[in-house]
């Protein structure tokens, strides 16, 4: 009868290439142990492919034409309307509420204070390091120090000597640490970086990714019948020191075929070391015995194109970049309550061999979009769900324009379970 | 029904071809927008014309509009919305 506590973990540009998604090339074994325990939505979608858009649309529950933002700069209490934040609405319900990490997108979109004090009971923390991210900290092949997009490192070598995730997860798990031992429940975000550009991951990763292996996209040219309008020019990625060294023309290229190769070798590695990341986190989670009274949502605010349609980077209205992660671990729902001393996320290494396969957990395959976050963990939460919004709903403080996905977490065969979480 | 779930996405655009803030274009900037529509069947995408001012998307201004069936076209290569003539934006599912 305990509420539930809230662990949700939001991914920067995380497309649907894991593991558990089907993905063959990827090793994401921590994701796919998540969601053999979780239910997981195969067809989810973002409402717009780029950072902030994106991200005050699922916190608030609003559709980009309501949050009005579409760029990054307006903060949508002062452009639109005062509308209600995830973290907020349990900070309402008796909730502490944390953030780490990028879970709002910085700047004037979320009122250069992650949106506190609305959203969160105390500051949020950012990682140190994370300054360094766009300096100049990639060695390249001349031995000097650029600002690449490909950019394996040596951790002992760049300042600080850790990166952002890394930082993040330490932070992650000390506030569960001290959570633990608090009356309240807790909604805990944590939003990590990678595999956001630039790609900038411990170098061992690459080896899990031989370059010989690595193929192109399956579609890598611009579609004959695409509308001139529809298509990103990735403009982003060509500022970094090395694209621009390949004096890619502009607007369609292409990129030379074996550096294609290679941002598809580094977003795949940046993938796995985020995986070791969550991996920590939750392993940490089982330690503390915390598993069995902690929903946690996995997701990302958009995908990544990799080549496909001749593009790169979000930005557009493909699948690949619109196309996101979605799931859901509910102890005792999704998963049997786990045993005295039974770990469920025992952490396993990108780099043993194929860890026994992983069971795949429950999947819903109909289409359901990132704006039924708010709804859905607020049910999973056994909070009041927000009223459907009005149209239009500017003048509405609370109110939720996604569907409510609780039904899909009623299984026939839980209904007998003996710990059914009620 | 799961046909009749749908799920929206949008994308704005300065203009209507690629140029240095087509990625990321500012608010006063977007001149169109383009609005998709997911079944599990299609994806049904048209650019109209928007006024950054007024927030107000002009459906009857269609610039160009994109058609791709998930069965025979999952990675949206070919896009069938001229050999559809693309027909009116199905009021029924504007988001």
């Amino acid at each position: 009868t305990d509420a539930l506590n809230v662990l949700l973990i939001i991914v920067d540009d995380l497309r649907t290439s894991l593991g558990c998604y089907g993905d063959k090339i990827v090793r994401s074994p921590n994701i796919d142990q998540l969601a053999s325990n979780s239910l997981l939505f195969q067809n989810a979608f973002a409402q717009q492919a780029v950072c902030a858009p994106s991200r005050v649309s699922f916190l608030t529950g609003r559709r980009p034409d309501t949050t009005r933002l579409y760029d990054f700069n307006s903060y949508w209490r002062v452009h639109a309307g005062n509308f209600s934040t995830i973290p907020q609405y349990f900070k309402e319900n008796g909730y502490v509420t944390l953030s780490v990490g990028k879970v709002f997108h910085p700047g004037i979109s979320s009122n250069h204070s992650d949106d506190s004090p609305y959203s969160w009971s105390f500051p949020p923390y950012h990682p140190s390091s994370e300054k360094y991210e766009n300096t100049k900290t990639c060695r390249g092949q001349d031995g000097e120090l650029h600002a690449n997009l490909l950019c394996p490192v040596d951790v002992a070598d760049v300042p600080e000597g850790t990166l952002p995730d890394k930082q993040s997860t330490e932070e992650a798990i000390r506030l569960l640490e001290k959570m633990k031992t608090s009356a309240d429940p807790f909604f805990l975000a944590v939003g990590y970086h990678k595999p956001h550009i630039p790609f900038r991951y411990p170098k061992e990763f690459q080896k899990l990714y031989p370059l010989e292996n690595i193929t192109l996209a399956p579609d890598p040219h611009v579609p004959h019948g695409l509308p001139a309008v529809a298509y990103n020019p990735w403009m982003d990625i060509r500022q970094r020191e090395d694209v621009r060294a390949l004096n890619i023309s502009v607007p369609y290229g292409p990129i030379p075929v074996d550096f294609q190769r290679k941002i598809r070798q580094s977003y795949f590695a940046s993938v796995s070391y985020l995986d070791t990341q969550v991996g920590h986190l939750l392993s940490a989670l089982d330690d503390l015995q915390l598993t069995s009274s902690t929903i946690i949502a996995f997701t990302s605010d958009h995908g990544w194109a990799l080549g496909e349609h001749g593009e790169w980077a979000k930005y557009s209205n493909f699948d690949v970049t619109t196309r996101v992660p979605l799931m859901f671990y509910v102890p005792g729902m999704t998963a049997s309550l786990p045993k005295a001393g039974e770990k469920l996320f025992p952490y396993h290494d990108p780099f043993d061999p194929v860890s026994e396969l992983i069971e795949p957990g429950r999947r819903a395959t109909d289409l359901v979009e990132l704006v039924s976050l708010f709804p859905t963990l607020a049910a999973l939460a056994g909070l009041q769900v927000p009223p459907r919004c009005p149209r239009p709903s500017f003048h509405m403080e609370l109110c939720r324009e996604g569907r409510n996905l609780l039904k899909y977490f009623w299984f026939r065969d839980l209904e007998e379970g003996p710990d059914l979480y009620s | 029904n799961p046909r009749e779930l749908i799920a929206y996405s949008q994308y704005p655009r300065p203009a209507d071809s690629p140029q240095w803030d087509s990625d990321k274009p500012s608010l006063k900037d977007i001149k169109i927008m383009g609005y998709s529509i997911r079944t599990i069947d299609y994806r049904y995408t048209v650019w109209v014309s928007f006024d950054p001012k007024e927030f107000q998307a002009n459906f009857s201004d269609i610039h160009a509009g994109e058609l791709y069936f998930v069965d025979s076209d999952p990675l949206q290569d070919h896009n069938m919305y001229n050999e559809t003539q693309g027909g009116e934006f199905p009021q029924s599912s504007v988001p």
